[in-house]
């Protein structure tokens, strides 16, 4: 795992909270917002889970900690996408809050509805994004979440031992964590 | 034997505009000059493995390149060659985050 430069987190009283909100004005009209809500709260999820950090959705989107949005070539932050693959998403390091996803991608919660050869997994590359939100830049550990590259049509959700340190080392550990648990779980992929 | 339903032909042509025709470079060395290689240069200055000043890239496997090459292997877990081989190309031509691996530009503070 690796750090941005100065190494920045959110800096608050432990236990911290933050809230993220969907930009209204910037979203996918092909997956509606129960099913978006759930991949988020899921991915969010899986980072309180060895943190200890609670996430929130809040409705309002100006004050929230974090921000998401789909976005479309330039879009104002001197990032611009590139169209469908290339970059898939960005988002910008502790304090900031940005969370932009490519919305020229084929978005895809269900591989099994979706059957673009382009299709990329929203859940896979939300996880990823929230580890730079929270601080994490890319690692060179291929099987671990914050590997830089996504093929298309893969799913990546689980959190590796490379992250879960990584993360770790920035927030200290959620109590009710369990290192014996991932253990167990990358040992039965690796088996399976 | 499964019948495909016609709604779900695939349409989308999975190839990135930008990044494609990058199999074009596969064990271009030292010293090679292929048409175009300069899009390779502005992909490993975008990601942080060349230096942000430079603006004019050549098409020509330089120094530069080879070390931006290296570092790039390094960084992504590949075998370390400083060649264009077939996982260094194919890995560069994945879809990708946007942030730099290196520099880590998206880094500004909070407005």
């Amino acid at each position: 795992f690796t750090y941005f430069n100065g190494k920045p987190r959110w800096n608050r009283p432990s236990p911290v909270t933050l809230t993220y909100a969907f930009s209204p004005g910037n979203l996918i009209d092909y997956i509606n917002m129960s099913e978006m809500r759930a991949v988020f709260k899921r991915s969010f999820s899986r980072w309180a889970l060895v943190i200890p950090v609670t996430f929130y959705e809040s409705e309002d989107y100006y004050s929230a900690d974090i921000r998401i949005g789909f976005y479309r070539g330039d879009h104002g932050d001197g990032e611009p996408f590139d169209g469908v693959l290339g970059v898939l998403a960005h988002a910008f390091s502790p304090e900031n809050g940005r969370f932009h996803l490519d919305a020229a991608e084929t978005w895809a919660i269900d591989f099994n509805q979706v059957k673009s050869k382009a299709a990329v997994d929203l859940e896979s590359v939300a996880t990823h994004e929230i580890g730079h939100v929270l601080g994490l830049a890319h690692t060179s550990v291929k099987e671990a979440v914050m590997y830089p590259s996504l093929s298309p049509r893969t799913k990546k959700v689980d959190l590796k031992i490379d992250d879960v340190e990584g993360v770790q080392a920035l927030y200290g550990s959620n109590p009710n964590f369990k290192f014996s648990s991932l253990l167990e779980s990358e040992n039965s992929s690796n088996n399976g | 034997r499964i019948v495909t339903d016609p709604s779900t032909v695939i349409t989308v042509d999975t190839r990135n505009s930008t990044w494609h025709d990058f199999t074009r470079f596969l064990d271009a060395g030292m010293g090679s000059q292929v048409r175009g290689m300069s899009e390779l240069k502005q992909y490993f200055q975008r990601f942080g493995y060349l230096p942000i000043p430079e603006t004019n890239f050549t098409d020509t496997f330089d120094d530069q390149l080879e070390s931006a090459v290296t570092m790039y292997q390094t960084k992504l877990g590949l075998p370390v060659t400083g060649k264009l081989d077939s996982d260094t190309i194919s890995t560069i031509m994945s879809p990708r985050c946007g942030v730099s691996d290196t520099n880590h530009t998206l880094k500004t503070t909070k407005h």
